[in-house]
């Protein structure tokens, strides 16, 4: 019979929190042109053992929670970003310059243990 | 929620807060690139953000550099004067030493693409400023002269390439004197009206804006492409 599986509540387990930072409350829409704000997503939860091959773990997460289990001194799997990506931003400087940089990396898309 | 907007601020490789006191207009092609990469970022297409492609340059910090020169008046008789001299002046103090020029474009734009007044055809003189300029001399003494070109106007911008100048500038800041340019109206000379001569300069000086795009690949952010390939 399959063990029960502890209940965990979805909300607990890593996954991505979605929080928007808008250039407006800041103040910064005086001086960047575009975008209108950024997404500053963040990766939190826990990753136990019982669902690190589920929670788009990496099998060092797999390991790291199986040791987890036979030591609870080892610490969990922890929950991090697996996909990310960039973003540009049109901006003016003190000079009057209009400037355009692309940051990489900038934007967690998926989060999983790791 | 104390916001750590200094650390913020330095990511973004600046010094304090910008207070622009108006926005400057942005060009297209800025806005297309910046469109492109968000667009491309948001259906997951991973782009090199170290090779502007709608440029077809390395770089990955685009810069565009508005003119703070000034318009030179010429004491002799409109006949014998060019219709406009303006020296024009690109400060390149934001391009940081590590970073590398990629590309460096100055954009003339004589004015809207209207064909329904068509002005007489122009003859435009671009030259190096290497002396610095003397206020009792109406006009600064021209250096190397790299652009004598002729186009009917209105003609919307003109480009020209200023790579080796702008490089020689970033190394060199005590060089950067500017640029001299002059546009005279083809057979100015023998025009027998004045007013129009001098309507049409004046609608020359409002019309024309100068600005100077400016690409730069920094190495921290951008490892070299051939690794890459490897």
């Amino acid at each position: 019979a399959a063990i029960p599986a502890p209940k965990v509540s979805c909300k607990n387990l890593c996954h991505r929190h979605q929080l928007f930072i808008n250039f407006r409350d800041l103040g910064w829409h005086k001086w960047i042109i575009a975008p209108k704000g950024f997404m500053a997503n963040y990766c939190h939860g826990d990753c136990p053992f019982s669902l690190t091959t589920s929670l788009n773990g990496s099998n060092y997460a797999f390991m790291q929670a199986l040791m987890h289990v036979v030591d609870p001194a080892i610490p969990q799997a922890v929950c991090i970003p697996t996909k990310l990506s960039p973003i540009s931003m049109l901006y003016q400087d003190n000079d009057d310059n209009v400037i355009l940089r692309h940051y990489e990396d900038m934007v967690v898309d998926e989060c999983g243990c790791g | 929620f104390q916001f750590q907007e200094h650390a913020f601020l330095q990511f973004l490789g600046l010094d304090k807060v910008p207070s622009p006191q108006k926005f400057q207009p942005v060009p297209y092609i800025l806005k297309k690139i910046f469109h492109d990469q968000e667009t491309a970022a948001t259906i997951g297409i991973s782009r090199d953000l170290c090779y502007v492609k709608e440029l077809g340059v390395q770089g990955n910090i685009l810069r565009l550099l508005p003119d703070q020169g000034f318009f030179l008046y010429s004491k002799n008789l409109p006949q014998a004067s060019p219709c406009l001299q303006k020296l024009l002046y690109f400060n390149l103090s934001a391009v940081k030493d590590e970073e590398r020029l990629t590309m460096a474009q100055l954009g003339l734009d004589l004015g809207p693409n209207t064909y329904y007044r068509l002005g007489p055809d122009l003859e435009l003189v671009l030259s190096l400023v290497q002396e610095p300029h003397v206020w009792d001399r109406s006009i600064p003494k021209p250096g190397k002269m790299f652009v004598l070109q002729s186009v009917p106007w209105p003609q919307g911008v003109l480009h020209f390439n200023l790579l080796e100048v702008a490089k020689d500038w970033s190394n060199n800041p005590q060089k950067n004197l500017g640029l001299f340019l002059e546009i005279l109206v083809k057979g100015q000379r023998d025009s027998g009206v004045n007013f129009q001569l001098e309507d049409t300069c004046a609608r020359l000086r409002c019309s024309l804006h100068a600005s100077l795009l400016v690409v730069t690949l920094n190495p921290k952010q951008c490892h070299s492409s051939s690794r890459k390939r490897r």
